[in-house]
């Protein structure tokens, strides 16, 4: 990882007496590749490499016996804080029933995230109401259905012919009636420059006012990542992120360039298939698999 | 854009981010910008527009040796074997797939192979009404090398030309997913020796250099013949398949652009390079 490499400049400079700012910038270039190799975007290395400049030239690495792992250290904590201080968890705070909207591009793990929320509030004994709105996937609903069966959690039956806004709007006033205490609503997957999607997505937010706007996002996604990411963000003002599939060798980069770029909370991640498989976000874990 | 600009500094960083933003990678941009970059010594490219188009040829020619169109047995159903992580497309590309290949004539049959995720055989039985060819399948749960074993007898009965077997999506680091995998692979050799002639990974476009892991991992586990690569209607490049052709030579077959069933293209490097630019 990115510790071996840097010993591995630094051992080289060593034989050259006291370190130079030239020196650094050899250094500071294979940060910068190594998280590019991470799939962090181009755009936030280059912002990232520039932040961590300042004090990579100041006395605590130049003057240090070690200054690999001060360098080390440096990069670490800037990029746990850019990842996010503290943990941040699901806002419930509003008169029930509180909505979460899912959204994302195709494929990345919405349904499957919104069975993994279902189970994690059933937990904190919440009454939950699964709401399928995706009416385009070829069984999308009965995915959703078959997953709140598995959990016990109810879902609404969405009538496939009527569209999400009205699936949505329904499924609201059925939860009200029925006291639920959170309603999920999973919509269909789309990309962030279908117009007209996109669209459909404010007009659903607008009709049930989601206490939480969650953006889901695959952990192997590449350098489109922040394009994807600020296009849903400005469109929805989105709450917070989940980032699914962390269970593989992806290095997760995207997680970087999605909070650097949106400023928006990463709130869980998605470790598995089965609905136990969510885990909030630790900062600094994100940090060392990023760098490692 | 870049027309006649001079090649400086500048101009590298610009090239090297659209490279780099294209997915292509760290170590593959740099290595074609160092290639291109002894041409731009030796006095060869004069402007920003010859360095581009320098560029464009030196990726052009890693794809367009990969650029294979798939084949049929010239006797007894050919079977296709599809592979990849979760949610990448498998699913829909069979779907695009089946019709296609439907409307070449050809007698084609899909199997539901994934048995594990909620909903997937449905999913794939909506998309084998769409095309109006028979599916084979079994229950939830069911073990998915039977599926392969009795849609591959189906096939030989019915005389069909094309078998094509859905697969769950798998992370390649799960061992034993992978394991699974070889098992269905195995299992179809029962029946058809050299089955399947086609295990085709489908990658997303949108993923980044871990697209080069998944390809690699699968490759060793079942051995790759085909490649499709998914979601290229998005604003993702997909450049990270430049790598996965330099180091693994496996052919391009597919590229999928959109949720409809004719939203499938056989793969050309041209276009496809010319997108990234
Ligand atoms: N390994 C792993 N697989 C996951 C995870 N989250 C989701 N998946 C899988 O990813 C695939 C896609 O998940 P879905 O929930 O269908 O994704 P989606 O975003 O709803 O897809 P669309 O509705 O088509 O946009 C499925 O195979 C899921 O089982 C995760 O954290 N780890
Ligand atoms: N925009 C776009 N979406 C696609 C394309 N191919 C597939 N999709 C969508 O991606 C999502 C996932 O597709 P699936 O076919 O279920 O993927 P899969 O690989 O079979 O997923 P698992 O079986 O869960 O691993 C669906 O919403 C598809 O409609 C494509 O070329 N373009
Ligand atoms: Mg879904
Ligand atoms: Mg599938």
């Amino acid at each position: 990882g990115l510790t071996e490499k840097l010993n591995g400049v630094f051992k080289a400079l060593k034989g050259r007496g006291k370190l130079t700012e030239k020196d650094i910038d050899l250094v500071l270039k294979e940060i910068r590749m190594a998280l590019l190799e991470a799939d962090v975007n181009f755009k936030v290395a280059k912002q990232f490499v520039a932040a961590i400049r300042e004090r990579a030239v100041g006395q605590e690495v130049l003057e240090s016996l070690t200054p690999a792992q001060q360098v080390i250290k440096i990069v670490r904590d800037e990029m746990t804080s850019l990842l996010g201080e503290k943990r941040c968890d699901l806002d419930l705070g509003a008169r029930p029933p509180v909505t979460i909207l899912l959204t994302g591009l195709q494929g990345s793990g919405k349904t499957t995230t919104c069975s993994k929320l279902a189970r994690r509030l059933k937990n904190e004994k919440k009454k939950v109401l699964l709401v399928p709105a995706d009416t385009h996937r070829p069984a999308a609903i009965t995915q959703l259905k078959k997953l709140g069966q598995d959990l016990a959690v109810d879902v609404y039956n969405s009538d496939p012919s009527i569209s999400p806004l009205e699936i949505s709007r329904k499924a609201l006033e059925y939860a009200r009636t029925n006291t639920f205490d959170v309603v999920l609503i999973d919509s269909a997957g789309r990309l962030q420059i279908d117009e007209p999607l996109m669209q459909e997505l404010c007009e659903i937010k607008e009709a049930v006012d989601p206490k939480e706007i969650l953006f889901v996002a695959d952990a192997m996604t590449g350098q489109e990542a922040v394009n994807v990411a600020l296009e849903f963000d400005k469109v929805l003002d989105i709450t917070g992120v989940i980032l699914t599939k962390l269970d593989g060798d992806a290095r997760g980069g995207a997680a970087l360039s999605i909070k650097a770029v949106t400023g928006k909370p990463l709130k869980f991640i998605g470790t598995g298939e089965k609905s136990d498989a969510l885990e909030p976000f630790y900062p600094d874990r994100m940090a060392s698999r990023i760098l490692d | 854009v870049l027309g006649k600009k001079t090649i400086d500094e500048d101009l590298i960083e610009e090239l090297e981010e659209v490279l780099i933003g294209a997915d292509i990678g760290v170590k593959t941009s740099y290595d074609i910008l160092e290639s291109v970059g002894d041409r731009v010594r030796r006095k060869e490219l004069g402007d920003a527009d010859a360095l581009k188009n320098a560029i464009k040829e030196e990726i052009q020619a890693i794809l367009h040796r990969e650029e294979s169109v798939f084949t049929f047995k010239p006797e007894g159903p050919t079977v296709m074997m599809v592979v990849g992580v979760n949610g990448v497309g498998k699913t829909t590309t069979i779907g695009k797939l089946a019709l296609r290949y439907k409307k070449e004539g050809k007698n084609v049959l899909i199997a539901a192979g994934d048995t594990f995720r909620a909903a997937a055989i449905e999913q794939l039985q909506i998309w084998a009404e769409r095309a109006g060819i028979d599916i084979v399948k079994h229950h939830d749960g069911a073990d998915p090398a039977a599926v392969a074993y009795d849609s591959i007898e189906a096939a030989k009965a019915r005389g069909a030309d094309l078998l094509i077997v859905d697969t769950a999506g798998r992370l390649h680091t799960k061992i034993n997913l992978m394991e699974e995998l070889k098992k269905i692979k195995r299992v179809m050799t029962k029946v058809i020796p050299d089955a399947p002639h086609e295990v085709l990974l489908v990658v997303d476009a949108t993923t980044g250099q871990n697209a080069i892991s998944q390809a690699k991992l699968f490759n060793e586990s079942v051995g790759l013949t085909g490649l499709a690569i998914t979601k290229l209607d998005g604003t993702p490049k997909g450049g990270v398949i430049i790598a996965i052709a330099d180091e693994l030579d496996i052919p391009i077959r597919y590229i999928g652009v959109g949720e409809g069933v004719e939203d499938l293209r056989d793969f050309n490097a041209a276009e496809f390079v010319e997108a990234i630019f």
